[in-house]
């Protein structure tokens, strides 16, 4: 719509169609446009060939929807701090829990993953080979076994080992399973109980190509167990993650990292200004 | 829901009369919101609701019908054909060798559905291999190989270290061996727009020429699920499509991006974890589905 010469109807619907083609969804978007239309009013900017004018604004409104005092992994007051990984069936956790481990490896920290995916194929096997990859140790437990005895051996483990963080892979399960949430309740219970303030953080795995249905993944996991983040995964696509504009609007929750890829080093922090430039590209 | 803000909008016309034009325009709004909030392609419905206003503006109130339950109608049976209107059977030539390649974005759910569909095959009466042909995730081979036995199909691998094309066609002389005559062959997720990885599947497409190339769609994709479907149809022309992932809550307006960008069937729905959980795409449960 750069191209277009002025700030017009047309030129909001233009910007409408490109905050929905974004997943940024129609309560947001309409929220949005509303705002811009006002803002046209109000400073008379209605045929004024401003178009830049109209955009920083844009970006401005939805930078404030997205603005957050925690960008970074909270740590607890003694080692180590423990991070839960949650999530739907491939939107990429146990590879984000790989690049995790890698990155504080980096920072010259010590790394414990945890394979508590006891059930789907060969999901231990996959989290292994990032650990080697990652040069990072590994608490593996038998498949099939209750993924809250592996969690209870590894938060047991690591007060032994002196790791600096234990990150904790758990398997893919759709938000509307009730008996799958279940479990996954009861292994964030299981790790309050074994180490008080923990999980430092609950990380829910977004894949940036997910609809609507991302709002409704946020409040599921949420309310069963207290989600604190987000990583987006998947942003080296053509998808532009809109959702998280309106999970962090309407739930607070703020995106910590970004997956940019399916090598070790393809995970960045979250900067809100690049997501917003990449919104409008 | 629909129904409801249809009957509050048609609610008070008389029968014989027409549908008066603003109460139409009205209920086009209404289900256009309810479209994209359904993650339906922008396009699309745009697209969609002006085949329904010209619809709904012809309509005449029919003595004992409720005008909102006319209006309804006209918009599941245009979606339900934009789904492709029935159910549509995988034809597969008996007796033939067919060689079917799933294709898709990471973590769509080909691998587990690669051995979904073998299992369903095989109860139809042929006999499946199914192939490895993921070099690129870790412990993908072991994946299908897990999947393949709970299934009771035999899994052909040649490690990482060989290109698909090469493993393609290896399994197919074990398959022919073996007297297998139903070849699925499991790739790499990719992104459709990262050209090595389109070019390593089309190099498979050219040597080993799929019978079947169907795309394996995750059915929580929002507006990406056209760009995706574009992209791949254009590569690999696809033959069709299988939804996964239906047994989430997400209304699933990708399933409509992809028929309408394709043309071609969505065959079957992976309807949860199970290897069992396989069902035939229903459109006309689609269409409730994603009207909500
Ligand atoms: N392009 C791209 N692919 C990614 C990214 N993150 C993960 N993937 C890929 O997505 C696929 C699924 O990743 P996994 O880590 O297995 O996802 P998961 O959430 O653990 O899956 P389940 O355990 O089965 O629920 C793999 O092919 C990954 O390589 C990313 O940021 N970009
Ligand atoms: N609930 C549910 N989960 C599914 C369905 N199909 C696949 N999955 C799950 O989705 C996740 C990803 O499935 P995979 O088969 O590994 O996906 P993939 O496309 O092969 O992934 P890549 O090879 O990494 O691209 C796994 O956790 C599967 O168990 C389905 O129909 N319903
Ligand atoms: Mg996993
Ligand atoms: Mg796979």
């Amino acid at each position: 719509f750069q191209r277009r010469g002025k700030i017009d109807d047309d030129l909001l619907d233009e910007l409408e169609e490109t905050l929905i083609t974004a997943d940024i969804g129609v309560e947001t978007t309409t929220r949005l446009i509303d705002h811009l239309r006002d803002q046209v009013k109000f400073q008379k900017k209605k045929g004024s060939t401003d178009i830049n004018w109209l955009t920083d604004t844009l970006q401005s409104a939805i930078g404030e929807m997205i603005a957050s005092e925690n960008r970074s992994l909270k740590t607890g007051t003694e080692k180590p701090s423990v991070y839960l990984v949650v999530g739907v069936n491939g939107v990429g956790k146990t590879t984000a829990i790989g690049k995790l481990a890698w990155r504080f490896r980096s920072e010259g920290q010590k790394a414990l993953i945890v394979a508590a995916d006891t059930f789907r194929a060969a999901a231990i096997d996959q989290l292994a080979i990032w650990a080697d990859r990652a040069g990072c140790d590994i608490v593996k437990g038998e498949e099939g076994v209750d993924p809250s005895s592996v969690v209870y051996n590894a938060v047991h483990a690591a007060r032994a080992g002196q790791h600096d963080f234990v990150i904790i892979d758990t398997a893919g399960r759709l938000h509307n399973r009730a008996n799958l949430m279940q479990e996954l309740g009861k292994m964030a219970r299981v790790i309050g109980r074994e180490f008080p303030g923990a999980p430092h953080e609950t990380l829910l795995v977004l894949d940036a190509s997910t609809g609507q249905n991302a709002l409704q993944q946020a409040r599921q996991f949420t309310d069963t167990c207290g989600v604190t983040g987000i990583i987006l995964t998947k942003m080296d696509g053509t998808a532009k993650g809109g959702v998280i504009i309106g999970i962090h609007d309407q739930l607070k929750i703020p995106v910590k990292f970004i997956g940019l890829g399916e090598k070790i080093d393809d995970l960045e922090p979250f900067e809100p200004e690049a997501f917003l430039k990449a919104l409008f590209e | 829901n629909l129904q409801s803000r249809f009957a509050a909008i048609f609610g008070k016309l008389r029968s014989g009369k027409r549908v008066d034009e603003r109460a139409v325009k009205e209920a086009v709004r209404e289900v256009r919101l309810a479209f994209l909030e359904a993650d339906v392609n922008y396009q699309a419905t745009r697209e969609f609701c002006r085949q329904i206003e010209e619809k709904a503006l012809g309509v005449q109130v029919l003595a004992g019908l409720n005008p909102a339950q006319q209006v309804i109608k006209i918009v599941y049976d245009t979606m339900v054909e934009m789904l492709g209107g029935e159910k549509q059977n995988l034809t597969l030539m008996p007796g033939q060798q067919e060689r079917i390649m799933l294709v898709g974005l990471q973590g769509s759910g080909k691998t587990t559905t690669a051995a979904k569909l073998a299992a369903r095959l095989r109860q139809d009466g042929r006999k499946p291999i199914l192939i490895a042909g993921d070099i690129h995730r870790p412990a993908a081979i072991k994946q299908l190989e897990v999947v393949g036995k709970q299934v009771g199909v035999p899994v052909f691998s040649m490690g990482t270290d060989v290109d698909p094309a090469t493993i393609a066609k290896e399994g197919t002389k074990k398959a022919k061996a073996d007297d297998l005559d139903t070849i699925i062959l499991d790739t790499a997720g990719r992104l459709h727009i990262d050209e090595q990885m389109m070019a390593e599947v089309k190099r498979v497409r050219e040597s080993w020429h799929p019978t079947l190339t169907l795309l394996v769609v995750d059915a929580m994709v929002g507006q990406d699920a056209v760009n995706q479907a574009r992209h791949f149809h254009e590569n690999l022309d696809l033959d069709g499509t299988i939804l996964t992932k239906l047994d989430g809550d997400t209304r699933g307006g990708a399933a409509i991006s992809v028929r309408y960008v394709t043309g071609k069937p969505i065959y079957f729905a992976g309807t949860g974890e199970k290897l069992s959980d396989f069902e035939f795409f229903h459109p006309d449960r689609m269409a409730s589905r994603i009207l909500g």
